[in-house]
């Protein structure tokens, strides 16, 4: 089973995940370990590429209109930074005793610490991106609730001028999003939901259509096409109501979704 | 988006830095 839940998590985190598993079982069977080379190069690089991230952190905390986001990442880019300072201190206590078995720790510390700050950063983003998408989604179903109260062609008309470009970056934004995801089963749910929504969508409409010229030429049935309209739509929001729950679980909540 | 690539530029280089230290603790097992 996959540890990241988006393929482009698991393309920036994946080899270092596992370099550093590999630092930590190689000091653990080399115990006192080799000489370690001079690592400042190599820690000078990390150092200024956190201190871009911290940078271009800030200003998406600065940026968003999002308060979990605004709340979240900044303690995500201070465990980056605090890392980084480890990694730092290990170097130079290296170049002083390149067997020092504290700076060895302090190393994997750093290194382990950088890792799971950006996996919490880009984590912290990533759900920002999810919310996004949920926020159209919900759009979505308080266009679907207003369905039962159109009973002209006119309403209808706007209804479907409101509704159609809505439910087209809906259903933009969750194929793309069914396309990032690793877990298999999650983005199969998700292109089901979407394919339900997009064959919903114009029986919906006409539905609604239907109940309107009973209505005007009062003619029989009016019930009967307005309790098919309702549940054309309920239909419709249950699937959508599903893309959102799915949106929302990672790999970690994988056993509840399963 | 800038964030994605300013965490894979920090992985580039953690990535460079820890293959480092492996490298030396290799050569002892």
């Amino acid at each position: 089973m996959p540890v990241f839940h988006t393929k482009t998590i698991e393309s920036i985190l994946e080899p270092v995940a596992q370099q550093v598993s590999r630092l930590v079982i190689l000091h653990e069977e080399a115990e006192d370990g080799n000489a370690m080379p001079d690592l400042s190069r190599p820690v000078q690089a990390v150092s200024l590429a956190v201190t871009n991230l911290v940078k271009v952190g800030r200003e998406t905390i600065q940026n968003s209109d999002d308060d979990i986001l605004r709340l979240d990442m900044p303690s995500a880019l201070a465990r980056v930074e605090n890392s980084s300072q480890h990694l730092e201190e290990a170097s130079a206590m290296l170049k002083g005793d390149p067997f020092s078995t504290p700076a060895r720790k302090k190393l994997i510390e750093g290194s382990r610490g950088i890792l799971q700050g950006t996996s919490s950063l880009l984590l912290c983003f990533d759900e920002s991106e999810v919310r996004k998408i949920i926020r159209e989604c919900k759009r979505v179903l308080d266009y679907l609730a207003v369905s039962e109260v159109i009973d002209t062609m006119e309403d209808l008309v706007q209804f479907l001028k409101d509704l159609s470009p809505c439910l087209s970056k809906v259903s933009r934004e969750v194929s793309s999003r069914e396309k990032e995801l690793t877990h298999q089963v999650h983005s199969e749910i998700l292109v089901r939901c979407l394919e339900q929504v997009k064959i919903l969508a114009p029986i919906l409409i006409c539905s609604m259509k239907v109940f309107i010229l009973i209505v005007e030429q009062q003619g029989k049935g009016s019930d009967e096409a307005a309790e098919n309209r309702n549940y054309l739509a309920s239909r419709m929001s249950d699937e959508i109501q599903e893309m959102i729950r799915i949106l929302q679980l990672t790999t970690y909540d994988e056993d509840q979704s399963e | 988006e800038m964030i994605l690539e300013a965490a894979n530029a920090i992985m580039c280089a953690s990535s460079n830095l820890v293959r480092a230290a492996n490298a030396a603790q290799r050569e002892l097992i």
